[in-house]
């Protein structure tokens, strides 16, 4: 799976995510990336969220709905939001995922249970990326 | 300030793939942040554009799962899905089970911008691709050899009767070389 979350200079924020979903799914199986909610959100109101990985878990749990309502409803910050919610989903299912985030504010939040995630942000014309947890690495745009 | 953030899976990414997925990473947040630098003149898409272009790009990599290089189903073939929303007015379009179109994320926001529906499957979905402007690959265009040897491993597994619940998003380099060296 594969997502993109921007804030522009208006203002808005956009989700998009996009997949080929897993190795041996049943013909006609659907996951959790088309679903609003699960695999994508946005509203200019709170923030944006794409997620990643075993769909079945992701789509139970609602992920991209809790993590945007833990930061409406409870306060938290993006990253905070993130890695509360995607823990909570694996410990209650089981499955393992993860998410990037921006709030309304134009802060990220990057988190996931799985073993890795790729991810990467620009700003500030620098590109940070990682793939491994507490690893991040740098280089100009 | 602009800012956009991506990910590129998660899952058992193997070492023999971190290469891969970092350089795809910054090819996407390049080829995708001239959407959101300032120009002048205010536009209403830049958010819109610049996610739509990360995504593009990564369906054109095989490092991810996504476009080409998507996982298998058990009949060996690709089907893929994709959703797209903005938050200002919270339009979104959402597609799934499409076949032999390189890039999804493109028809859910031609979805998106008809204003008529959110969330359209199998061959409404390719109808709209391809009535979209979207090009129709050869059938097995998508498939990898990474694809082909994961399903073969998932296929092996079944058949021992091991736990396949957790199955696999990501994919290993293909072990053998393909031109049977």
């Amino acid at each position: 799976t594969v997502g993109a979350v921007a804030m522009d200079a208006s203002g808005l924020i956009v989700a998009g995510t996009s997949t080929g979903g897993i190795t041996g799914k049943w013909p006609g199986r659907i996951g959790d990336t088309p679903l609003l909610g699960c695999g994508t959100y946005a509203d200019n109101a709170v923030g944006g969220v794409s997620t990643t990985g075993h769909g079945e878990t992701i789509m139970r749990y609602n992920l991209a709905q809790r993590i945007l309502g833990a930061i409406q409803h409870q306060g938290l910050s993006a990253q905070a939001a993130a890695e509360r919610e995607c823990q909570k989903m694996t410990e209650r299912i089981g499955g393992t995922g993860g998410a990037i985030v921006i709030d309304h504010k134009g802060e990220v939040g990057i988190s996931w249970t799985s073993r890795r995630m790729a991810w990467g942000y620009v700003r500030d014309g620098i590109i940070h990326y990682g793939i491994n947890q507490n690893e991040v690495f740098q280089e100009p745009l | 300030r602009p800012i956009l953030l991506i990910h590129g899976g998660a899952g058992d990414i193997t070492d023999a793939r971190v290469e891969g997925k970092f350089k795809g990473i910054r090819d996407a947040l390049r080829a995708a942040w001239k959407h959101l630098e300032p120009t002048g003149a205010e536009s209403s898409s830049s958010a819109l554009d610049a996610v739509e272009a990360a995504v593009r790009s990564m369906e054109l990599n095989e490092s991810f799962n996504a476009g080409y290089g998507s996982c298998l189903n058990t009949a060996g073939a690709v089907e893929m899905e994709a959703s797209l929303m903005e938050g200002r007015e919270m339009r979104a379009g959402c597609v799934t089970l499409l076949t032999d179109v390189m890039h999804p994320i493109t028809v859910a926001r031609r979805l998106m911008e008809k204003r008529r529906h959110v969330f359209l499957g199998g061959q409404a979905a390719q109808e709209l691709a391809l009535s979209t402007g979207s090009e129709k690959l050869p059938a097995g265009a998508l498939v990898t050899d990474s694809a082909r040897q994961a399903l073969r491993e998932f296929m092996e597994q079944e058949a021992k009767g091991l736990d396949t619940t957790f199955a696999r998003t990501e994919l290993d380099d293909a072990r053998t070389d393909p031109k049977g060296d």
